[in-house]
């Protein structure tokens, strides 16, 4: 597969790609993407996220990144970057945030491969992948040509969460993709706990720790995880 | 388009058809459905669900169906019944309730149009279509095929739930499909209020109300607006 080849070849300057997924929506993939990737840049690592959600991208408007607008040099893209963060994602494109995308498998999996292969990353010691929900089109084409090193999967503790975040582990098991990790969040008297332990154990995971549900995540003008110590603690945890 | 014709025909006896949806994951639109389907049958309506989201399927498990086998007569799928609701869902098809359904766009296309096309519904009052995340194939083929009456769409209040409700209504109005109302569901301290309101507000459409953020939803055995006097009163507000 030459797109395989030389997209590989296009991301050897990164040391790491981790991919931030669950089969789920809503679980909380984006915000441990940008909170992890936070934590890492404020301890001087060089670190990167690639929004993967090509239809309903949330990075850029969650980590309130002020100049979205792409700039292309030589037709490579060069990343925004907010708290020390390079960020790309689909909204850039867009003229207002609203817009809706509607593209079909097809035109989702063009626009992953082309945003992987003329994105100028510069070396990154870290990329985070923040996966779209479901078990089609995006997750296919990410596993089948990014080459990560692995997925961090993100659970609820919720019964629903937790089976599609096990149909999402037989999905990296039958695409030979490796599971680093799983996080149970919004941990809670509403939602419950221990759901993601549970799963860990019974899939043969390992159980990177659990983030509370906290009001500290409500729009806050920068990633909780620099704002709050208690969350800043749990984060440092998953790391 | 001979297909959206034949599945004109098929469905013509059923009263009112209503998708419920968003493009962002993990809102509420399953528990929405499920619970106003619930709440129409314990009142004497017929009526069904048909869970859309073919690849991540949750409406088997949110409603603890017992017996999920698929009944096949003379070609034709019958749907299994809980609490006096219909219900056809792809896990119905799955050996294991956990096993990844790995379609690309083409085959959830496919999917949807063999599951509406070879349903015996019967005579129905109401069907509701429970829709999965994103803007992209599912929701493109059954807005474009099933000539439903109306969307209702739900979202929390947080500010990411609101912007990808936002952008499916500019979908919705792209496809000339109509939208019924909204419905803010998990309102609460920890995700706020009134976002869902504002919304409604600002995009001209009826709001139907709000749904609290309560742990009655954790697993229940029946539906929460069976089983809790606050949820029940909560969603015949919004009916
Ligand atoms: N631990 C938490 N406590 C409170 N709110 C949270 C927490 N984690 C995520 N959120 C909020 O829940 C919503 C869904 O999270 P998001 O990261 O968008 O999930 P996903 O990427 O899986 O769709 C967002 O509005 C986010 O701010
Ligand atoms: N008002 C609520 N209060 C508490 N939990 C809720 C509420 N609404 C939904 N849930 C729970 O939140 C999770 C996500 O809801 P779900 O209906 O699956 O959303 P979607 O269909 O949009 O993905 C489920 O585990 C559900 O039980």
């Amino acid at each position: 597969w030459q797109q395989k080849k030389r997209i590989g070849q296009h991301l050897t300057r990164i040391k790491r790609k981790v991919g931030v997924y669950s089969g789920k929506g809503g679980v909380g993939k984006s915000t441990v993407a940008v909170n992890l990737a936070a934590l890492h840049a404020s301890r001087g690592a060089q670190v990167g996220i690639f929004d993967a959600d090509i239809d309903c991208p949330n990075v850029l408007k969650l980590m309130k990144v002020e100049d979205a607008h792409p700039h292309m040099i030589e037709g490579q893209i060069i990343p925004a970057v907010m708290h020390g963060v390079h960020v790309i994602s689909m909204a850039a494109f867009q003229e207002k945030e609203d817009e809706a995308i509607i593209f079909r498998g097809p035109m989702i999996h063009n626009a992953l491969t082309q945003f992987i292969e003329i994105t100028d990353w510069g070396d990154l010691d870290y990329l985070y992948v923040d996966m779209p929900p479901g078990t089609s089109d995006a997750a296919i084409t990410v596993m089948q040509t990014m080459q990560l090193d692995g997925f961090v999967v993100v659970t609820t503790p919720q019964e629903l969460a937790v089976l599609d975040a096990r149909r999402s582990i037989n999905m990296m098991k039958k695409l030979n993709v490796p599971v680093l990790g799983i996080v149970e969040n919004m941990t809670s008297d509403i939602f419950g706990k221990g759901g993601g332990e549970l799963l860990a154990k019974e899939t043969g995971c390992p159980f990177f720790g659990s983030i509370q549900l906290r009001s500290a995540f409500r729009s806050p003008d920068r990633p909780a995880a620099l704002a709050d110590k208690h969350v800043r603690a749990e984060f440092e945890r998953v790391l």
